[in-house]
C-alpha cells in the first residue's frame, strides 16, 4: 500500500521511474518525525550504513537487517530541550551531532557509542543562541552564535572517540550568519548566507573573513546549500523560501548564482522553479551534489536536477498525510522523506 | 548578465584573498 500511495509523478514525458520506494520506517512510540539522516555504524567489526531519525525528545538509531528491512539498535532519550535537527557529521563513524532548542538552536550533543565501557553516551559540544551550523569535513562543526551585540563564529573538531579539541575563531561579519557551505575544489574555503542576504567567505585555516558579496534584492533570506569553486568562479547553490513568483523564472526554488570573488560580482547560472501548474512554496530542503530536494506547502516532495533546472520527480503528498521534511541520504543512500505521522520512507533515485 | 561582467577572473582568487585580507 505505501508504494502505491507513494508513487512518485514524473515530468516531461520521462519513461524510466527515477524514484522508487524502497522501505518504510515506523517509530511506534514516537508521534513526530523532527529529522533524519544516514551515519556509518560500526559494531562487532561491521560498518554498516544506518538511519537516524530524530523525535522531539529522543533520537533513534536503525540498522539495515534484510534488503528494505531496518531494526532500531538504540534510542537516547534527550531532556526537556526538544531536538530541532540532526547535524550530519560527513566521513565520520559512531558519532551523531543533534541540535536542541525551543525557536532557535540552544545545545548542541553529541551522540556515540563508547567502546571503552560498551556503552551509548551523549555529551555537550555548545551552548548558546546559536542561528546556524553545519558539519564539516574532518570530523569538525561550524557555527553562528550571538551574544547581546556580538556574534561569534567558531569551529570545534572532535576527535575519533567524539571528545571535542580546540576551537578556532573565524571573523565574524556584522550580519548574522544563517547558513554556511564548505567551498568543493578549495581545501579551507567556507562560505555563508547572512540576514541581509550576502554572501561570505572565510579562509578556514586563517579565520580570515575574505570576502563579502550582495545577492540581490529579488531573493530575500537566501540560504546557501552548497558552493563549488571552477574556472576561478565561484558557484553557489542557493534555496530562495521569500522569492516571488515571476513570469520569466516561475517559483524559484533553488538558483545557482556564479561569483567572481575577486571583484564581488555575480551572474544567475540556472534556475530550478516549482514544477508548472504547482501550486505552493518552497518549505524547505536539501542540495546534494546536482541533486536538489524539497518539501513544497502543498505536502509533495519535489526532486531537482540542478544541472538540467528542471523537476524530475514529484511525490504527492498522499492519503497519509503531506510531507515534512526531505534529506538525502549518504554513500547513494537515495531520499529519505519524512511525514507529520513520524515514519520515513526511502526511495531510491537513479 | 555576461561573463564580461563578472571583471578579470583569477584562477587562485582564494590564495589572493587570503594575502589581501586583514589577518
Amino acid at each position: 500500500n505505501e508504494a502505491e500511495q507513494s508513487t512518485p509523478v514524473l515530468f516531461d514525458g520521462l519513461t524510466e521511474e527515477n524514484l522508487q520506494f524502497v522501505s518504510k520506517l515506523k517509530d511506534s512510540s514516537s508521534s513526530c518525525a523532527v529529522d533524519v539522516s544516514t551515519v556509518w555504524w560500526e559494531a562487532a567489526g561491521c560498518r554498516e550504513l544506518c538511519v537516524v531519525t530524530a523525535c522531539e525528545n529522543s533520537v533513534s538509531l536503525w540498522k539495515p537487517l534484510a534488503p528494505d528491512h531496518w531494526g532500531k539498535v538504540y534510542t537516547w532519550q534527550l531532556g526537556e530541550i526538544p531536538v530541532i535537527q540532526i547535524i550530519p557529521l560527513l566521513d565520520t563513524c559512531n558519532l551523531i551531532c543533534i541540535a536542541l532548542g525551543n525557536l532557535e538552536i540552544g545545545e548542541i550533543r553529541l551522540l556515540l557509542y563508547s567502546s571503552e565501557n560498551d556503552s551509548f553516551k551523549q555529551s555537550l559540544v555548545k551552548t548558546g543562541n546559536i542561528k546556524a551550523v553545519l558539519g564539516l569535513k574532518d570530523r569538525r562543526l561550524v557555527s553562528s552564535s550571538r551574544s547581546m551585540q556580538e556574534q561569534e563564529v567558531e569551529v570545534v573538531s572532535f576527535s575519533e572517540t567524539g571528545r571535542s579539541k580546540h576551537g578556532q575563531t573565524l571573523m565574524p561579519p556584522e550580519e548574522t550568519v544563517l547558513a554556511f557551505a564548505e567551498v568543493e575544489g578549495v581545501k579551507d574555503a567556507l562560505v555563508g548566507t547572512t540576514a541581509v542576504n550576502s554572501i561570505v567567505v572565510w579562509n578556514l585555516k586563517t579565520g580570515q573573513l575574505l570576502k563579502k558579496m550582495h545577492v540581490g534584492y529579488s531573493y530575500p533570506a537566501s540560504i546557501c546549500h552548497r558552493a563549488y569553486s571552477d574556472s576561478g568562479l565561484l558557484f553557489v547553490v542557493l534555496s530562495h523560501p521569500h522569492a516571488k513568483e515571476s513570469e520569466s523564472c516561475g517559483n524559484p526554488a533553488f538558483r545557482v548564482i556564479a561569483f567572481n570573488p575577486k571583484t564581488a560580482r555575480s551572474t544567475g547560472v540556472i534556475f530550478s522553479s516549482l514544477p508548472p501548474g504547482h501550486a505552493g512554496r518552497y518549505v524547505e530542503g536539501e542540495v546534494k551534489d546536482a541533486l536538489a530536494a524539497a518539501v513544497l506547502s502543498s505536502g509533495a516532495i519535489a526532486v531537482w536536477d540542478l544541472l538540467l533546472g528542471r523537476c524530475t520527480a514529484l511525490l504527492p503528498p498522499g492519503p497519509a498525510g503531506g510531507w515534512a521534511l526531505v534529506r538525502w541520504g549518504a554513500a547513494g543512500a537515495g531520499l529519505l522523506a519524512g511525514r507529520g505521522d513520524g515514519s520515513v520512507c526511502l526511495y531510491r533515485y537513479a | 548578465c555576461s561573463d564580461s561582467d563578472l571583471g578579470p577572473i583569477s584562477l587562485n582568487w582564494f590564495e589572493e584573498l587570503s594575502s589581501e585580507a586583514p589577518p
